[in-house]
Parts: structure tokens; C-alpha cells; sequence
């Protein structure tokens, strides 16, 4: 079956649902535990033998994570694959059923570990009790043992060069945690196939370069990443676009930064549009008090609470004037289409005009007064 | 929430249940504004339809329909497209509702934080949600309050994870107050001085909660997210 939910009772059982083939019956699973990706064999079968019932669920487990950290302390040699082979066991190919491990791995293990749990008050998980596996050349029952050269870190491992496995986190991190110090060897991010910021030398991973999202405190991965002409502007992911197309309410940027920030307040709270890449103080003549709600909610700031017309002095300021909205409703109306019924005018000089000033307010985090109960 | 109390009714307006057929209550959710809430990308994975989630407010007793209650279908899920499975990082949803709630004593939105405005080290903030309780799942609404914890401190607590800029760690070392199962996606909220309470975190991951392992609650860094989240709700706002 294509699910293994039914691969019991799959042999010839129409109890399975009809879209599945008799032949595709499988109980097995590929591995897709990160810490368990290195093993001799690549296929599991759920539940596990800590009665986790999907790798999701044993990803979040408390052993996936106890497991590793206990790796560290070198207590023995082949704990991770006697850890693997209980979060992820072993799925037979042929008669795709859970291959256990034996009982002596699983009592070598506990055996030397669990006293270095008990040292941090920790416990040896109850569900891995040694003798519901069976001994090794046991009739009529196969089990698992580790050969010399398996690996004995996980992925998630860093292997130190005396051979003991630190957790991949503390690669580099500055502290000395591999018993020969080479853990914090060639840290550069080069050697580590990392690209540089130049800035705070933090090393990230090369698919994080002009990707949009700014990875270097200076966020240098996110510069020169285009070369657009100079009628253009580079969108956030870096795209060009005709700068005539900047807040024209429509989007032409993939990622639709080219609408984005359209309508700001300065730093006094006058109204800021922005068009063509230019910045426009907007002036009062047919502005509505229907605008400054608009343009509250495209700023995200929530509602109106003023809205002013102020003079404007000795700034020269190039101005838009707001021509009457066409639309009855200016609620639907998007400020950026408001914003296509403004008219870029002219650079005025000392011209004194009226600037809107709105002051916009965003009723949140008030919890109702306590009420007052007579008692 | 493990070591918390019962919530009187009214008292985290801005708290929400998402909801899905046939199991209910799956996640929290903060309400961030009349058609906009909050959340974890982590609770949409195997369900990321709209279609099959609502949004509950005004609720206390998951159990007990309140007369204030009002519930929304989800109109659209947006989820961060650098949400990252493996590691929970990114982990952060903007829900838009079908139509706007009507904001009384027992709906109201809280503030968002400003563009980086963190909590201080060491403050106490509150978690609430209808979590686990380490021995069963409430129907009422529990609240703990949790003290903010370092960064550098917070990593010594999870050897295995990487605690990133997009993460908040809030909680005690002891793990006695903390969030767990089925509280994700609920709010981490401070008191501002004005008396306006702000959302800096949303519960989003932490060791097992109702074991042995101790240590802090892991929450979505909100501050970090600020500008991400007023860019998503101006752009469907005006259809853009």
C-alpha cells in the first residue's frame, strides 16, 4: 500500500483502500531523522521502540535530543547507531518488518551511560528495556549489531580529530569542546564553504545572498546583487523595475516591493507620498477626511485620530495635489489608487501652501477596567 | 501553560483559538488588528488550507460558549516563506479573517512592538493559552507570567538548536512557569509604561515540556517580525 498504515494487513486484504496496488505494499519508510541519516541502511518502519508512531513525532522527542548530547561524553563508542536503531529501527526490505537491535548492544550501552545520566539527574529512557531485544544468533530471529567502521556521530555532529563526536553547534563557537581543541580549527568561513560578511565576519550559507532578506549586521549580502539602468529601481529581491512604476497601485516587482511604503508620515507627521521614486509632502486642496483614514490603515498605524492642514514655510518641498476621488467610497478606495489621483506638481520655492498633517492612532493593547462588583 | 492559573474572563482579549474540524482547539492566536491575527507557521504544517481552519475569540472556557464569543473563518494564511521545519525558525503566520470583529471589553487587538523595541532582560511578561498543564489539557484559559531570558542564556539550555535573532526565550530555569502542547502560537505580552500591553513573542517551541528536561519557553521574536507583518496586511488590504 502506498500508506503503511495498512501493510499488515495488505496481502491480498481488500480491507485497503482500492487506490492502493497489492504490489506497492510497503511497511518500510525512508529515514529522514536528521541525526539518524548516516546509518547502514536507509529505510525504518513506525511505530518505534520508544512507541512514537512517525518520525515528526520522534524529530520533537526528548531522546532525539538526549541521545547526541549524550554522545558527547565519549560513554561508549557505538551509543548513536544503538540510538538510531531504536528512534528509526531498521526496516527489512523483504519482509518489511523492524529488524530490533540486539541485546548486548542494547546492554553495552546502558550499561556505560546510563551512570553519566544519572550524574545530571537525568534517566535512562524507560521504554528501551534490553530484554524485549533478542541475543544475537538467536533461531528464528535476526538483530542488529554495529560493524567496526559505522559511523559513531551523527550528521549532527561535528567529529572532533581524536575521533569523539561535539554537537554541530558548538563548531567554531568559540569554546575549546573536543578534547583536542579541533573543534575550533579552521573556523574561517572559507574553509568551511560559508561566504563572509565583511563587516562582522559572520559566515553565512551562499543561498542566502541576494535572496531579499538581509543576513550581515551591514547587510552586505544584499548589496550589488542588480545593475539597473538609471530610469529603474531595484525591487527587495532585487529585480528592476521602470521607476515610472513605483507606486502606481498596481505590482511589478515579483515580490511587490515596488508598492510597498508608498505613504509615510515625516518625522512632524506630515503626509509623505511617494511616486516615481520621489518623495511628495501632499497638499491639503481636496483632501477628505476620508484619505487620512485610508492612509492611516495603508501605513498600518490604524485609525485617524487628526487631520490638519498646516501652512508650509520655508521648506521648499516638492508638492501633489490631491485631485477629488473619483470613487464614492473612499474606504475601498486603496490609498494607492488615491495616490494615482494626486498630480506630481512642481518643486514650489518659498511658495507658501497647506501641508496635511494627519496624526493617526491605533486603539490596542487595553484590557478592560476591572469591574466594580459590590460585595 | 505549566504553573500558571486560571484566566478571569476578559482579561487577554486579544487571545484567540484556532480551530480545526474535528479536533478543535489546535493552536492559540493573537488578534492583531479588526481582520488580522497572529500565529505559528509550525501549527499549518499538514493542514494549510484556509478553508479548514476559524479563529474563536472572546472566549475563556473552551467548553462553555461565552455570550461575548465571536468566531471567523480564515480568509487567507500567510505563512513566512523562510519558515524553516527543521530548525523552527521564522516561525510565524499572518491569518487573515473572513470579516472584521467587532471590538468590545472581551475582543480587542493588541499593540504591536515598534521597529526594534525588544523587552528588557529579566522583565516578567505573561503566556497564556489552552495548552497542556503538565497533568491534563484545560478548557479555561491559563496564564503565567515568565521572566525574559538572555539570548546567550537561553542557548545554554538547548545544546542542539541554534537560538536565533527570530527567537525569544522567556521562562525560568527550573521550567516551573512555562508555555507547552497546544498553547503555539499564543501571545507573550508586556506591560508598556502607558499601560498598553505590547506582543513580543508567540509561543513556539521548548524541550518536552511535561518531562524531566527543564529550561526556558522558545517565542517568535514579534520585533524582528514588525515590518514583515505590517507589509503583509497593506499588501491585502489593497489587493496588492
Amino acid at each position: 500500500c502506498t500508506s503503511t498504515s495498512c501493510s499488515s494487513g495488505c496481502h491480498g486484504n481488500t480491507s485497503c483502500d482500492l487506490r492502493n496496488t497489492v504490489n506497492n505494499c510497503s511497511g518500510c519508510e525512508p529515514i529522514s531523522l536528521e541525526i539518524c541519516m548516516n546509518l547502514p541502511y536507509n529505510s525504518t518502519r513506525f511505530p518505534n521502540y520508544l512507541g512514537h508512531h512517525s518520525q515528526k513525532e520522534t524529530s520533537v522527542s526528548w531522546e532525539s535530543s538526549l541521545f547526541p548530547a549524550l554522545v558527547q561524553t565519549n560513554c561508549y563508542k557505538y551509543l548513536m547507531f544503538f540510538a538510531c536503531t531504536v528512534l528509526v529501527p531498521m526496516c527489512d526490505p523483504v519482509t518489511q518488518q523492524r529488524v530490533p537491535p540486539c541485546r548486548s548492544l542494547c546492554r553495552n550501552s546502558k550499561e556505560r551511560c546510563e551512570s553519566v545520566l544519572g550524574i545530571v539527574g537525568l534517566q535512562w529512557p524507560e521504554d528501551t528495556d534490553c530484554a524485549q531485544f533478542p541475543e544475537e544468533g538467536q533461531a528464528n530471529s535476526s538483530c542488529l549489531l554495529p560493524d567496526p567502521d559505522v559511523n559513531e556521530c551523527s550528521p549532527s555532529h561535528f567529529k572532533c580529530r581524536s575521533g569523539r563526536c561535539v554537537l554541530s553547534s558548538k563548531r567554531c563557537d568559540g569554546h575549546m569542546d573536543c578534547d583536542d581543541d579541533s573543534d575550533e580549527e579552521t573556523c574561517g568561513c572559507v574553509e568551511r564553504g560559508l561566504w563572509e560578511c565583511p563587516g562582522d565576519k559572520t559566515c553565512i550559507h551562499h543561498n542566502m545572498i541576494c535572496d531579499g532578506f538581509p543576513d550581515c549586521s551591514q547587510q552586505e549580502d544584499e548589496k550589488n546583487c542588480s545593475v539597473c539602468s538609471n530610469h529603474e529601481m531595484e525591487c527587495n529581491n532585487h529585480q528592476c523595475v521602470h521607476r515610472l512604476l513605483w507606486c502606481d497601485g498596481r505590482r511589478h516587482c515579483s515580490d511587490s516591493s515596488d508598492e510597498w511604503n508608498c505613504v509615510s508620515l515625516s518625522d512632524e507627521g506630515f503626509v509623505v507620498v511617494h511616486k516615481a521614486g520621489l518623495e511628495y509632502r501632499v497638499c491639503a486642496d481636496g483632501w477628505s477626511s476620508n484619505l487620512s483614514s485610508v492612509a492611516c490603515i495603508q501605513m498600518g498605524l490604524g485609525s485617524t485620530l487628526l487631520t490638519q492642514i498646516t501652512h508650509t514655510h520655508t521648506h521648499s518641498f516638492s508638492h501633489t495635489h490631491t485631485l477629488s476621488p473619483t470613487h464614492k467610497h473612499t474606504h475601498t478606495l486603496s490609498f494607492t489608487h488615491t495616490h494615482t489621483h494626486t498630480s506630481a506638481g512642481h518643486k514650489t520655492l518659498f511658495h507658501p501652501s497647506f501641508s496635511l498633517f494627519v496624526l493617526c492612532v491605533l486603539e490596542c493593547g487595553r484590557r478592560p477596567a476591572a469591574r466594580m462588583v459590590k460585595r | 501553560i505549566l504553573g500558571g492559573r486560571t484566566s478571569r474572563p476578559g482579561r487577554w482579549p486579544w487571545q484567540c483559538s484556532l480551530q480545526s474540524e474535528p479536533s478543535g482547539h489546535i493552536c492559540g492566536c493573537v488578534l492583531i488588528g479588526n481582520k488580522w491575527a497572529l500565529t505559528v507557521a509550525h501549527c499549518f504544517e499538514g493542514r494549510e488550507s484556509a478553508d479548514v481552519w476559524k479563529v474563536v475569540l472572546g472566549i475563556n472556557n473552551l467548553d462553555h460558549p461565552s455570550p461575548y464569543m465571536q468566531t471567523r473563518h480564515v480568509k487567507s494564511i500567510v505563512v513566512h516563506s523562510r519558515y524553516n521545519r527543521a530548525v523552527v525558525d521564522y516561525d510565524i503566520s499572518v491569518l487573515e479573517l473572513e470579516t472584521e470583529v467587532e471590538v468590545t471589553s472581551y475582543v480587542r487587538p493588541v499593540c504591536l512592538p515598534g521597529r526594534g523595541q525588544l523587552p528588557k532582560a529579566d522583565q516578567y511578561c505573561h503566556i497564556t493559552g489552552w495548552g497542556h498543564m503538565g497533568n491534563r489539557m484545560p478548557f479555561k484559559l491559563q496564564e503565567g507570567e515568565v521572566r525574559i531570558i538572555s539570548v546567550s542564556q537561553c542557548q545554554s539550555y538547548f545544546d542542539m538548536k541554534t537560538i536565533t535573532s527570530r527567537m525569544l526565550c522567556a521562562g525560568y530555569e527550573a521550567g516551573t512557569i512555562d508555555s507547552c502542547m497546544g498553547d503555539s502560537g499564543g501571545p507573550l505580552v508586556c506591560e508598556e509604561d502607558d499601560g498598553r500591553w505590547s506582543l513580543y513573542g508567540l509561543t513556539s517551541w521548548g524541550s518536552v515540556c511535561f518531562s524531566k528536561v527543564l529550561g526556558p519557553g522558545v517565542y517568535a521574536n514579534v520585533t524582528h517580525f514588525t515590518e514583515w507583518i505590517e507589509r503583509q496586511i497593506y499588501l491585502r488590504t489593497f489587493n496588492l
